[in-house]
């Protein structure tokens, strides 16, 4: 069972992950079909800022946070931003849309102008998040768990994120066993794709100088 | 690398509250 402190710590992360989201009216008209490439780049740039000034209010509200030395907090949000952005996408394609929605972005995206060696990875990684079926609890402490990563570049008090980061993952480990009992090893299916995300997130610079090119 | 400024920029402006900006 969770504690009674832990089913707190749980509840406000969830709740603050469910708070701060991207704008409706952006989300929206990335399903309008009629776009010009140039549309599409202004339009996925633009969601991206939002998406790291959502994720940069969530992480506010992780308990201990604001109290790390402020170049740390920086240096966090920097190394988890784009992995971040792959879980929270990752949401919007194994949820059930309303039909056609999920193709027009998934059109969207490849016509992008991002070469395929790198779009391939990235809905390769939405399926393997789509099987383990995540709720919206799994999705708050895995991200969570991936902003506090210690390991970070340029992080100097790792072991103060890593007081943060423990109680998340035991949590998480918790939960998994509460909600899973036949399936020992969720949470480590869990974790593993937190290893496909920093794989992601080296390749993702390559595919930003890629894309500016073309 | 150049491809971190602007999202350092804009996780600095956000931690600080400027959202509107």
């Amino acid at each position: 069972e969770l504690s009674q402190e832990q089913q707190a710590l749980l509840s406000f992360i969830v709740e603050a992950y469910q708070k701060h989201r991207i704008p409706q009216d952006m989300a929206k008209k990335l399903l309008q079909e009629q776009f010009n490439a140039e549309e599409n780049f202004l339009l996925l740039t633009e969601m991206a800022t939002s998406h790291v000034q959502v994720l940069v209010e969530f992480t506010k509200n992780i308990p201990g946070f604001s109290a790390l030395d402020h170049e740390d907090q920086i240096a966090l949000l920097k190394g988890s931003a784009v992995e971040a952005m792959f879980l929270r996408s990752a949401q919007v394609f194994t949820r059930k849309q309303p039909h056609g929605h999920t193709e027009v972005l998934e059109d969207r995206i490849r016509k992008s102008g991002i070469s395929e060696e790198f779009i391939t990875p990235m809905f390769t990684f939405y399926k393997s998040i789509g099987e383990l079926q995540m709720t919206q609890e799994e999705h708050a402490l895995l991200t969570a768990i991936t902003i506090l990563s210690p390991d970070r570049p340029y992080v100097k008090g790792q072991q103060a994120v890593e007081r943060l980061q423990e109680p998340m993952l035991e949590v998480l480990r918790r939960f998994c066993a509460i909600q899973h009992p036949l399936e020992p090893q969720h949470f480590a299916r869990l974790l593993g794709r937190l290893t496909e995300l920093r794989t992601l997130n080296h390749h993702h610079a390559e595919m930003l100088t890629s894309w500016r090119m073309s | 690398p150049a491809s971190n400024l602007g999202l350092e920029d804009i996780i600095r402006k956000a931690l600080m509250g400027n959202l509107e900006e």
